[in-house]
């Protein structure tokens, strides 16, 4: 891991008195290679590189008796400034219903995202009503149907033969008779450079006026990340974030990635497939994953 | 970046940058350069278009696996498809049976995902688009059983190719590993040399976790080919070069939309020229 790394750096050094800038370079190409094998995107380590070594050339490296802690310490601090100091819960505030619209690349993780959310809501008390508005997918309506059975949670009922803008109107106004006070919207999955589709996403948040957009993102997404995160959030504007499928040996980087292009919060992470695999993100247990 | 430039640390480092964020491994970038740096020097290199198709040709070289092409024969030739969660598994099923069927193939499609939330339902939309039978039990069922009796009409009904979908899994989750080795252990006692292929699916938007997922699919049921989808999409899918090189296993097909016609045959050549691009 990172700090063996730094360790070994560093043992170097014993014995030949002051740290010099050549042994900081030395740590910092560890720190980079770490990161962009943790797919932290190339640009973004970068920049992520040039705020450390500002730090790492200051006295509380460079006096260390254990300059690779320090080293991994001020790596750590930076992660967790970036990644979003404190959990950021969902903005639920306001008239009823409120609405949630879940967007993101095919196979991310929406639809089974959008009923862990009603689950979550529904043991705090709130009363969620899903909206399957995918049309296209085969089975996508069937799918959170089945799921809102299991959640517990009522769900809007459609045939796919309307387009999803009208789905979303519909669902809204039974929530409201229905005194529901919570409306999730599963949208279809869709690439970030379709314009057509982002166009439907921009229509639907027109229609719905979402109070949040959450983009749900693939924990083991690569590089790519800044460019797909930036191009949704350019689009249709996101205000929170869903890592999904992170419970398994993905570094996680691309949630660097995410959070240094969009500087919104990631909100929650999926951590397994059944519904009650959510949970609230924070920052500490992301950092030290993507430090390996 | 290439023209009429001179090979200095500015252009490496531009290379460098391009290949990882194409997301091919820092340590298979490494070996690339190696490797490049020997043939700057032993064809005396000395421009930027020169070093680009020096480069391009090392990497072709680590992709283009030497395997002959899929025979689709003997029936009932059995096809496992096997990945993580939401890589797209079951439609690629739709698109290979697609490919068979235009070749007056029959195929069967067989619903051995019987977790996920209406993953039969899927697999049954896709059969009757293509008017392919499909052998199911109920929701819960276990997947083996299903496997076997999929296999059981296979041989009954003559089919040609037979499709076995599996529900994603993470490499990591040990309960799930077995219950994939059990599948391919059933299969496996009812036509002994089946199944024929065993094709993981990579999403080309993964990163470096690709190469575990490799590995860890590899070991438990041997990957006969990998199908790396979704590259319509942004992301270059570099990981591959990392996997083939490692692994030595032949990228078959790639999938480039959701419709039951966007897939292709692996091209190593234009993959690497789209990783340039
Ligand atoms: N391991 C794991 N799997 C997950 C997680 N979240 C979702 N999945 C699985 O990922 C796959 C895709 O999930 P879906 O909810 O269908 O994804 P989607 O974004 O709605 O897909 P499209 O509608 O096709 O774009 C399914 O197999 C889910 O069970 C998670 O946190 N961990
Ligand atoms: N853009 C694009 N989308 C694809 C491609 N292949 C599959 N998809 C989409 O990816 C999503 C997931 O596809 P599935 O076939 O359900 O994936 P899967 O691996 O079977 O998923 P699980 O069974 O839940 O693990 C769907 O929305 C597909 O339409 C591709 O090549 N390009
Ligand atoms: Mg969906
Ligand atoms: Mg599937």
């Amino acid at each position: 891991n990172l700090q063996k790394r730094l360790d070994a750096v560093f043992k170097r050094l014993k014995g030949y008195g002051r740290l010099t800038e050549e042994n900081i370079q030395d740590a910092l190409r560890e720190v980079r290679l770490a990161l962009l094998e943790a797919d932290v995107n190339y640009k973004v380590v970068k920049d992520f590189i040039k705020r450390i070594k500002e730090r790492a050339v200051g006295s509380e490296v460079m006096e260390s008796l254990t300059p690779g802690q320090q080293v991994v310490k001020i790596v750590h601090d930076e992660l967790i400034e970036l990644l979003g100091r404190s959990a950021s819960p969902l903005s639920l505030a306001g008239r009823t219903p409120v609405v949630i619209m879940l967007i993101g690349l095919q196979g991310s993780g929406k639809t089974t995202t959008s009923a862990k959310i009603a689950r979550f809501l529904k043991k705090k008390g709130r009363r969620p009503y899903l909206v399957p508005a995918d049309v296209a997918r085969p089975a996508a309506i069937k799918q959170l149907m089945a799921l809102s059975g299991q959640a517990g949670v009522d769900c809007y009922e459609t045939e796919a033969k309307e387009p999803p803008q009208e789905i979303a109107r519909k669902a809204i106004m039974q929530a409201s008779l229905k005194g529901l006070d919570t409306v999730i919207i599963d949208t279809a999955g869709r690439l970030h450079i379709d314009e057509a589709l982002m166009g439907e996403l921009r229509a639907m948040k027109e229609t719905a006026s979402p109070q949040e957009i959450l983009f749900v993102a693939d924990a083991m997404t690569g590089q790519d990340a800044v460019n797909i995160a930036r191009s949704f959030d350019e689009a249709v504007g996101i205000t929170g974030i869903v890592l999904t499928k992170i419970e398994g040996d993905a570094r996680g980087g691309a949630a660097l990635s995410i959070r240094a292009v969009t500087q919104k919060p990631i909100k929650f992470i999926g951590v397994g497939e059944k519904l009650n695999d959510l949970e609230v993100f924070y920052p500490d247990r992301l950092a030290n994953r993507i430090l390996g | 970046i290439f023209r009429k430039r001179k090979i200095d640390d500015e252009l490496l480092e531009e290379l460098e940058e391009l290949l990882v964020t194409g997301d091919i491994s820092v340590s298979c970038v490494t070996e690339i350069f190696e490797r490049l740096k020997k043939e700057i020097k032993r064809n005396a290199i000395s421009d930027g278009d020169a070093l680009k198709e020096a480069l391009k040709s090392i990497i072709l070289e680590m992709v283009d696996i030497d395997a002959p092409p899929i025979p689709w024969a003997p029936s009932p030739y059995i096809c496992l498809m096997a990945g993580v969660n939401g890589v797209g598994k079951t439609t690629t099923i739709a698109k290979l049976a697609n490919i068979l069927k235009s070749q007056g193939k029959n195929p069967l499609f067989v619903a051995s995902d019987t977790f996920r939330a209406a993953a039969i339902d899927q697999l049954l939309v896709w059969g009757k688009r293509l008017n392919i039978p499909v052998i199911h039990h109920q929701q819960g069922a276990d997947p083996s059983a299903v496997a076997y009796d999929g296999i059981e009409a296979a041989i009954k009904r003559g089919v040609d190719v037979v499709f076995v979908d599996t529900a994603g899994r993470l490499h990591t989750k040990v309960n799930l590993m077995e219950e994939l080795k059990k599948i391919r252990r059933v299969i496996k006692k009812h036509i002994e040399d089946a199944p024929h292929e065993t094709l993981l699916v990579l999403d080309a938007t993964n990163g470096q976790n690709a190469l575990n997922q490799a590995r860890q699919f590899n070991e438990a049921t041997p990957i006969s080919g990998i199908i790396l989808t979704k590259l319509d999409g942004t992301a270059k899918g570099g990981i591959v070069v990392t996997i083939a090189n490692e692994l030595k296993i032949p990228i078959r097909y790639i999938g480039i939309g959701e419709k039951m016609d966007d897939l292709e045959p692996f091209s190593p050549k234009l993959f690497v020229d789209a990783l340039f691009s």
